[in-house]
């Protein structure tokens, strides 16, 4: 990196991770009927009983104490083998329980403890972090989950309150020359070896169809139209400068999720741009899988 | 704004992986968000309809895949069984031809499309499940000793990128009001839309052929949650009075393999789209490879709808 003079070992391999909420009221021993969050029946089936890790296909979300563990296993097994992070979003439990309604503050609460977990885990361990600490050992790449904004799946177009409180909670990830334009919508992109290999991340919410407050990609006072020229010219300079990149965000770019005109917009320059494009990951729909996406409908469709 | 989402045909679940039906009347599609409004509020995050969204998916994506790479390869075979009949002593040298066309008409559909790639979760829908990707590194240092030193910076660059999102919006805002519908207007805004990429012909990148940065192969990693609760609860029953609950838990969090790209089913030598292809050819044409990808797709949860 001749920025920071620094040498870096690469190991051609990187970490995509989703969709983690945690849940502060999980409860191990509670009800599995009432959220895991308490015991309201008498039934001590073990079945209907919250595990201590949580429990597959039950409908709650993640202890802490998985969480925890599974990040002191990946600092422990990983963390010096890997070139990157790919952090997808989704760092709070689901608003599902009317004893506890989820508040902006605690979304934001999450969201910085994950981001401090993760800091500290790749930030640079040569001891030099606190001369600079956009200088990660491994770098982390966040992007916004519609879980990860309050009111859920609600995100107008920036500088707003929350544009700046995720810059304020990502502030280790993001360039710093790249803030102003992240404030305006919280996409941004890193360079893993600078000039050569870069992710995108972006902020999936103005395309989604579940935001009421977008509506398509087509007139140009909507956020989703601003995204995709900012992408549109990130690609032509990277392409420029021969760089390949990868392209991330939590809400996958499919039919059923984007907004129609953002949808067949986005679809025409991730594939404009495949001499460049390595490849395309995402989350939200916790299964594994992939969908292959044919340019062709929305070459007709435009 | 029911209404609203109504006539977009939109769903409105979180992480929903249902296909609506566009047919439903606005009372039974709001009567249907009711039903789920309430399901969530009772059930959390608990998954419904999985298996039946990634039957949708088979048919509706890797299925047509499927039929265009067949469509390409009977049209290929017909037209070689005509030339069988006609020129059977020039059978090596069409034989050749006849491959460089199929190999173009495959090139071409398979540069048509992109393949996004969507992880599993740390939440237990299924069991937790993460990746680790691996990806070509080779010639790597050959090429940062030839790094174009000549690059703007990034601030400049963006500098020049916030006088273009400036003058985007502005001169957008004069060419078109949202009721104009004459057709040579609307081709010209079209036409100068630059949220619309102008397409070119360019080589392809190394999600197409195997170069620098192409991804090689992932490692899938899961957490067997009924095994390590199962160990966790058994050793805190165990008479060893040593155990505090934090031993306990350090002693049976474990995080496994749960299956590797270049291994069943998907057996892929790189992650590359031409790869896929095959991969969805097998997915489409063998149920008993389905049955094992659902099984991965559902983190070895045992899900069925």
């Amino acid at each position: 990196n001749p920025s920071l003079n620094k040498n870096k070992t690469l190991h051609g391999r990187f970490l995509h991770i989703t969709d983690i909420h945690p849940d502060q009221f999980y409860l191990e021993g509670s009800d599995i009927g009432e959220m895991c969050h308490r015991t309201k029946t008498d039934d001590s089936s073990k079945s209907n009983k919250a595990p201590i890790f949580g429990k597959a296909m039950a409908g709650c979300d993640t202890p802490i104490i998985l969480m925890n563990e599974t990040f002191k296993w990946i600092d422990k097994n990983l963390k010096d083998k890997i070139d990157f992070v790919m952090w997808t979003g989704d760092n709070i439990r689901h608003d599902n329980d009317r004893n506890y309604p989820r508040t902006e503050a605690e979304i934001f609460d999450y969201n910085l403890k994950l981001s401090n977990v993760l800091y500290d885990i790749f930030k640079d361990s040569n001891g030099d972090v606190d001369e600079n600490p956009y200088d990660l050992g491994v770098n982390v790449i966040p992007s916004i989950g519609n879980n990860d904004v309050f009111p859920h799946n609600m995100f107008s177009m920036g500088p707003t309150l929350q544009t700046r409180e995720f810059y304020r909670i990502w502030r280790h990830f993001i360039p710093q020359e790249q803030q102003r334009f992240f404030d305006n919508g919280v996409s941004f992109f890193t360079e893993i070896i600078p000039n050569k290999l870069a992710v995108i991340s972006i902020n999936t919410l103005y395309l989604f169809k579940s935001n009421p407050l977008v509506d398509n990609c087509t007139k140009k006072n909507q956020p989703g139209y601003k995204l995709l020229i900012w992408f549109g010219q990130i690609l032509t300079e990277m392409r420029k400068r021969n760089m390949k990149v990868w392209i991330i965000g939590h809400v996958p770019p499919i039919k059923k999720n984007f907004q129609k005109s953002c949808f067949d917009k986005f679809t025409l320059w991730i594939n404009e741009f495949s001499d460049i494009i390595i490849g395309n990951v995402y989350g939200h729909m916790n299964i594994d899988h992939f969908i292959p996406v044919d340019t062709r409908d929305s070459i007709d469709s435009i | 704004y029911l209404s609203s989402k109504f006539t977009s045909n939109n769903d409105n679940n979180d992480d929903d992986d249902e296909f609506y039906d566009n047919n439903l009347s606005i009372d039974e599609y709001i009567r249907d968000l009711a039903r789920e409004s309430k399901e969530v509020q009772m059930m959390g995050a608990a998954p419904v309809n999985k298996g039946s969204y990634m039957d949708k998916v088979r048919k509706e994506y890797y299925q047509k895949v499927f039929e265009e790479i067949e469509g390409i390869e009977d049209v290929d075979k017909q037209e070689g069984d005509e030339f069988e009949i006609k020129k059977k002593k020039k059978k090596n040298k069409k034989d050749k031809k006849k491959k460089r066309k199929l190999r173009r008409d495959l090139d071409q559909l398979i540069r048509e499309y992109n393949i996004i790639s969507i992880g599993a979760s740390i939440i237990p829908t299924f069991n937790p499940s993460f990746r680790v990707w691996e990806y070509n590194i080779t010639g790597l240092e050959d090429e940062l000793q030839v790094a174009n030193k000549n690059n703007k910076s990034w601030n400049d660059f963006f500098h020049e990128l916030e006088k273009i999102l400036q003058k985007e919006t502005i001169s957008m805002d004069n060419q078109a009001n949202d009721d104009d519908d004459d057709d040579e207007l609307e081709n010209l805004i079209i036409k100068n839309d630059k949220t619309i990429p102008k397409l070119t012909n360019h080589k392809l990148g190394p999600a197409y052929e195997n170069q620098l940065f192409t991804p090689i192969r992932y490692v899938q990693y899961y957490i067997n949650l009924e095994k390590i609760n199962h160990k966790y609860y058994e050793l805190m029953a165990s008479d060893n009075d040593d155990i505090s609950k934090e031993g306990a838990i350090r002693q049976s969090f474990e995080v496994d393999i749960e299956y590797v790209s270049n291994s069943d089913p998907y057996n892929m030598e790189t992650l590359i789209v031409p790869e896929y292809f095959e991969l969805m050819k097998k997915l489409y044409l063998d149920d008993e490879i389905w049955q094992e990808y659902l099984d991965l797709a559902f983190a070895k949860s045992g899900y069925k709808d």
